[in-house]
């Protein structure tokens, strides 16, 4: 899992995953 | 070709087009900066607390959030193996639930700097088959749940 | 040349378009107005896909037309301008009913299917663009894989196929631009008008003219965003003018073409730089109508 600092009270996490033959980061921005 | 940028349309052409109809610059009426301030990610998430409390304050939210974890190795206090339950309707409606499995582990960076590390572990369903497909997988419920988790203990701490 | 980028089209899935790595941003439908605000512009980007996390599932594709369709709602409303910090996500289909505005758009379609049926999808949607979408086996979850937009097919075409160079006839033959009913502003005009284009027609452009129908400049969906960035919705009485003193210094400036100039042409220009669309315009700077990305597609498609 990546996180980022918390801005404007919201929190981002993302995680990176293998799609078929490709890589796709899925960011996923939610509130505090 | 015909095709070029339209040189009214550049912003010190349009500023300098204002100033000759009386409108000077003002705080109120300059550029907006939209700079993508560089996002800087990292692994996991940061602590400088005491090894244990990290690991009890982590239990701790475990449990507010009503999740299960197996009993920790002896030789290994830093290592949690988590299940959660995740209900949510399926395309028909009716509420499913899943059990997502998760694996957080604490890694010590230098003295007193410590990293929580999330890690999907699949999902855990009454007798469904070994992952058939490991590479279409939606890592949304485990993003959820890792916001759950992270904002508890910030809220916590 | 058009049947063979045709042919092209039906031999490759929107999947093929995606690059070895990427990124996509899900936005929690939880969020505020001004939170999403700053994350997409913090992205440099003005859509994203919704998520819903309680029902664990997509919930639409927000675009700028939402955020313009509010900015309409709140111009309407002075009294609740400060709503922008509380309004969520959520709360926007209730928002564009209250309007009559079309709701946040929800169509969806697989990675893997051809990228011929995507552009479909692409030129019917609202804001020109679909997400794609495939389903967990395991759990039914859906994963939102990524967002095709009419730009990057149109480039994804640019830089394979070499018989856009074949697209020589004049657009001014083809009958390409929308020249008929085109919503213009001057320097003066109300910033609140301009809005109420943007979202009452579902444009995502104004060009500014002067009193001889000379083309000054335009006024973008994207730049109410920012200036909604800078100063909330407070400043809709702003003339074009000033709003447009507001506009990041990194703008790219507008891009004209002339009705002599081909698609072949154009599909050189989008291999190279960022194009959004190109204003045509006469010998004298005139304007003469706009050519969209989505009128391009349309006539690759169809034509």
């Amino acid at each position: 899992l990546a996180t980022t600092s918390i801005r404007h009270n919201v929190l981002a996490v993302a995680s990176v995953s293998r799609y078929s033959s490709k890589y796709v980061t899925q960011i996923l921005y939610t509130p505090l | 070709s015909r095709i070029a940028i339209l040189p009214s349309s550049l912003p010190q052409y349009h500023l300098a087009y204002m100033q000759t109809h009386g409108v000077a610059m003002s705080k109120k009426l300059s550029p907006v900066s939209v700079k993508k301030s560089k996002i800087r990610w990292h692994f996991g998430i940061r602590s400088r607390s005491y090894p244990l409390d990290v690991v009890s304050e982590i239990y701790r939210a475990l449990k507010n959030l009503g999740a299960e974890w197996a009993r920790h190795r002896n030789d290994d206090l830093w290592t949690i193996n988590v299940r959660w339950r995740n209900e949510a309707p399926n395309d028909q409606g009716e509420m499913v639930a899943e059990l997502l499995k998760m694996r957080i582990q604490l890694y010590q960076l230098e003295q007193n700097n410590y990293l929580v590390d999330f890690k999907f572990d699949g999902f855990e369903n009454k007798g469904a088959a070994k992952r058939r497909h490991d590479d279409t997988f939606s890592a949304y419920p485990f993003l959820r749940f890792a916001t759950k988790l992270i904002l508890e203990l910030a809220v916590s701490s | 040349a058009l049947q063979s980028i045709r042919e092209f089209l039906q031999s490759k899935t929107s999947y093929d378009v995606l690059p070895v790595s990427f990124k996509i941003v899900m936005l929690d439908t939880k969020l505020t107005l001004k939170g999403t605000l700053l994350t997409l512009l913090q992205n440099g980007i003005i859509s994203a896909p919704l998520w819903d996390s309680n029902q664990s599932r997509f919930a639409g594709l927000l675009s700028s037309q939402d955020f313009m369709n509010v900015a309409q709602y709140l111009i309407d409303r002075p009294e609740k301008a400060e709503e922008i910090n509380t309004i969520t996500l959520d709360q926007l289909a209730e928002i564009e009913s209250t309007i009559g505005a079309r709701q946040i758009e929800t169509s969806r379609i697989h990675p893997f299917k051809s990228l011929y049926e995507t552009c479909q999808h692409i030129v019917e949607s609202k804001a020109h663009r679909v997400p794609l979408i495939d389903t967990d086996p395991e759990t039914g979850r859906e994963i939102v894989v990524s967002v095709l937009t009419q730009y990057r097919v149109l480039r994804f075409v640019a830089l394979n196929c070499k018989e856009t160079q074949d697209l020589k006839i004049p657009i001014k033959d083809l009958n390409l631009a929308t020249r008929e009913n085109l919503h213009t502003a001057t320097m003066d005009t109300q910033l609140a008008d301009v809005v109420g284009a943007f979202s009452k027609y579902g444009v995502s452009c104004v060009p500014i003219v002067d009193e001889n129908n000379k083309l000054l400049n335009v006024y973008e969906a994207y730049d109410v965003m920012t200036l909604i960035k800078g100063n909330g919705f407070s400043d809709f009485s702003l003339s074009i003018g000033k709003a447009l003193m507001r506009r990041p210094q990194d703008f790219e400036g507008v891009i004209t073409c002339s009705e002599h100039d081909s698609v072949a042409h154009i599909m050189e220009t989008i291999r190279r730089s960022r194009v959004l669309r190109l204003c045509m315009v006469d010998e004298e700077g005139k304007l003469l109508g706009l050519v969209t990305l989505v009128d391009i597609l349309n006539y690759i498609m169809f034509g």
